[in-house]
Formats: structure tokens, sequence, C-alpha cells
């Protein structure tokens, strides 16, 4: 199973 | 004062089209340079960057940037308005609350003129480092969105796997599985219905069909599409706008638990 992951985590929040 | 005219309608309402499905309000960020735009969808899975440089417009004029915060769906409204050969200008002043969109004829016998309110849109920005992938695989843009909806009928997730044979997009559901490979076919002559692929290293991702599906929106942007892959990165998939922009889309990877 997988889940879905998030941009936020992937990058930088300016 | 920001105005900035294009030629054509058609153009605009495609880029509507584009992103109407992801974002529901986003600012449109104006500068000297040009429009962009960054939005995430309400999920925070996928991202849509919009750029729209000056010199594809027929006018353009931006004394100070200015962000217009525009409701996606109000836009789209107004934008039906126009016919797809008619002459658009988008018009705002630097302390105003809303944007003047007039439409003009390619005859000039009728112009148009809808006033829309502007919105405060607080939203989030995210820096996005531009870098080399493992993997691209650059299609026709006709092609994907054909793979997207035929796998979408399979399953949920598509698996994209880049090899030295082509890459393949694979989808499994209750009913069976679905595997579409294509190979590299650099030498055709014709440049839109190329498939180029390059790679470092064999990679294999998984992700959401739902979110490609909203991507191909933007087919009829561009004759080519471009899938930029990196292990454990967000997928890059984008269009360019003739050679004065891009849409880029990007989708988080879905991650084995």
């Amino acid at each position: 199973t997988s889940t879905q992951g998030r941009l936020d985590s992937f990058f930088k929040v300016l | 004062m920001f105005e900035a005219r294009m030629a054509q309608a058609a153009l605009l309402k495609k880029v509507l089209e584009a992103v109407k499905d992801l974002v529901t309000d986003a600012n449109w960020d104006c500068t000297s340079a040009g429009i962009s735009l960054q939005a995430m969808d309400s999920s925070h899975v996928s991202l849509v960057s919009l750029l729209m440089r000056k010199d594809g417009f027929d006018m353009y004029r931006c004394d100070r940037p200015i962000s217009l915060g525009i409701n996606i769906a109000s836009m789209t409204k107004i934008m039906k308005c126009a016919n797809n050969n008619d002459a658009v200008t988008l018009r705002a002043e630097d302390e105003g609350d809303t944007v003047v969109f007039t439409f003009e004829s390619a005859d000039q016998e009728k112009v148009s003129e809808f006033e829309m309110k502007l919105m405060d849109i607080d939203s989030e920005h995210l820096g996005i480092p531009e870098r080399e992938h493992t993997a691209t695989v650059k299609m026709p843009a006709s092609e994907f969105h054909g793979i997207c909806r035929d796998l979408s009928t399979i399953g949920e997730t598509v698996q994209v796997s880049v090899t030295k044979e082509g890459v393949q997009f694979t989808a499994s559901g209750d009913t069976g599985k679905g595997t579409i490979t294509l190979r590299n076919n650099s030498s055709v002559d014709e440049e839109s219905q190329q498939v180029v692929i390059t790679m470092q290293e064999e990679l294999s991702l998984s992700f959401a069909l739902r979110y490609l599906n909203f991507f191909t929106k933007a087919t009829a942007l561009a004759d080519s599409v471009t899938l930029s892959m990196t292990a454990d990165l967000p997928l890059v998939v984008e269009y360019r706008i003739e050679d004065t922009g891009y849409i880029r889309y990007f989708l988080a990877p879905k991650i084995d638990d």
C-alpha cells in the first residue's frame, strides 16, 4: 500500500 | 498601471482550462517581465506554475509589480464571453480592486468590457529549485492525454517506469491490469510526434491518475509534454506555451508505507 505525499514536505514554504 | 493585450482570447481560455480544475482562487503576479501564477490544489498534493512572458503579448505594460487575486471560475465565465479570435486586454490600476477585460472583435466592430472584482488571497508560495532530473520523457501531449485517460479506466494509480527499453505506464485494479509502453523514437521527422527519453538510471515511480488527468487539461496549449522524474521527488509535467512561457505541474509521488 502507499500513501499520497504532500508537496509541502518536498519544497520549502516561502 | 498594469495593461496587457493578447491577440487571441483563445490562448487565455486554454490557460484557464488548464488551471480551473486544480485551483479555485489564485494570485496572478504581474511584473515588468510578464505574468506568473503559482497555486496548489486544496489538498497540497499538486501545484501549478504558470509563466507568460511579456514578449508573448501584443502590448505589455506593468509600472510596478501587482498581484491580481482572481477567482478562476469567475474569470472563466467572463472569458467565455470572448470569441476565440477576439483580442483581449487586461487592465488594472495600481491601487485598484478590479481588473477590466476588454474584448475586441477581429473586425473591430464590437468591443465588450467586463469588470471583475479582485480578491485578497493569502496563498502559500513554495520555493521550487530548478534541477536536473534522473529521467525525462518528452512525448506528444495528445499521447500522454490518451494514456492517462485509458489507464484511469483500470485503476487509480499509474506506475511510470523508465528503462533503456522505453517508458512504461502501468495501472492495475479490481478488473485487471493495463500496460502501455512507448519506445524512444527521436528519429521521427515530425518533432511534435517524437518520444525522447533521457535517463541517468532506471527508475519507477507511482502517481495518482486523478491529478494527471487534471494536468492533461493543458493538452490544447502545446504539441508536446515533458515529464521529469527523480526518485522520491515530485513529478514535473511541463507544457510549453509557444516560445513565451510554460505551464508546469508538480505532483508529489505516492510513498510506500
